[in-house]
């Protein structure tokens, strides 16, 4: 038996509308510690791992290790239906379940149960190594977002390069080209900090970038983390109880 | 001109 209420129902839709883009069919990976989510875009470019540890949970029961394969739209779909003070609850036999209950709960008077069809989905799991990066940037998550939205006007490929001064995210394209540097900052209002080993620079495809941004709701700073020739993590943490991180190829000069 | 990497070149299948 799988059964978890999430208070706080609208960080799972959060979540839900931060991969839906990026991420067609998933698994969400239930077992005793934790509900994790791991999976590629389908062009194989990038990689979205979610994780919500049981503790983020007001009562959590996972009897075995279990997969539940869900289409990302669908699910999207029935949490439309979710009230912006509801609790989830989520309920799932453990032998091969043919689908998830969702209870949604808001007030005293009213319980909504959806059931979502659930599907098998073969996925391959990647190894992700537990590696120190030379770059970690945190910053606010509405500034990164706005960052790579208004590049995005002048080109494709970001080069995101931290060094002594500051990270530069930079792009050229025809109509002209444009540089955004970010400084460390002790202001509480926008914090910057930069922990840097080496300085790093890396290109990246802004439209993936972007659709990392989706998760900005989820979270006041994300965390940037660089290492030369190895994908960039772009994490949005959720409070004390998980994150969502999205590890992104860089462009490698042909 | 810049060539998209793919992310399961980086990281190995468990």
């Amino acid at each position: 038996m799988f059964e978890a209420q999430l208070v706080e129902g609208k960080t799972f839709k959060a979540i839900i509308e931060a991969i839906k883009d990026l991420v067609v069919d998933c698994n969400l990976d239930c077992s005793e510690e934790e509900v994790a989510i791991q999976s590629m875009d389908s062009a194989h470019v990038s990689l979205v791992a979610v994780r919500l540890s049981a503790s983020a949970f007001s009562n959590y029961r996972c009897d075995r290790p279990n997969s539940l394969g869900i289409n990302t739209a669908n699910m999207s779909k029935i949490l439309k239906m979710l009230g912006k003070d509801d609790s989830i609850t989520f309920k799932a036999e453990d032998e091969s379940p043919d689908s998830l209950t969702m209870l949604f709960e808001g007030g005293k008077s009213t319980i909504a149960d959806f059931e979502l069809k659930l599907m098998d989905i073969e996925t391959e799991q990647l190894g992700i190594p537990d590696t120190p990066y030379q770059c970690t940037i945190q910053m606010r998550a509405d500034e990164f977002q706005r960052i790579v939205r208004d590049l995005q006007v002048l080109g494709d490929t970001c080069t995101i390069s931290c060094g002594k001064e500051g990270v530069r995210f930079s792009v050229t394209g025809a109509i002209g080209n444009g540089n955004i540097l970010v400084r460390s900052s002790d202001e509480d209002k926008d914090k910057v900090t930069i922990n840097m080993e080496e300085p790093v620079e890396l290109n990246f495809a802004l439209r993936y970038l972007n659709f990392f941004t989706k998760a900005t709701p989820l979270a006041e700073n994300v965390v940037i983390s660089m290492s030369p020739d190895v994908p960039v993590v772009v994490e949005y943490p959720i409070e004390e109880f998980g994150h969502v991180k999205f590890y992104l190829a860089p462009k490698i000069e042909e | 001109d810049m060539k998209q990497g793919s992310i399961s070149g980086f990281f190995a299948v468990k």
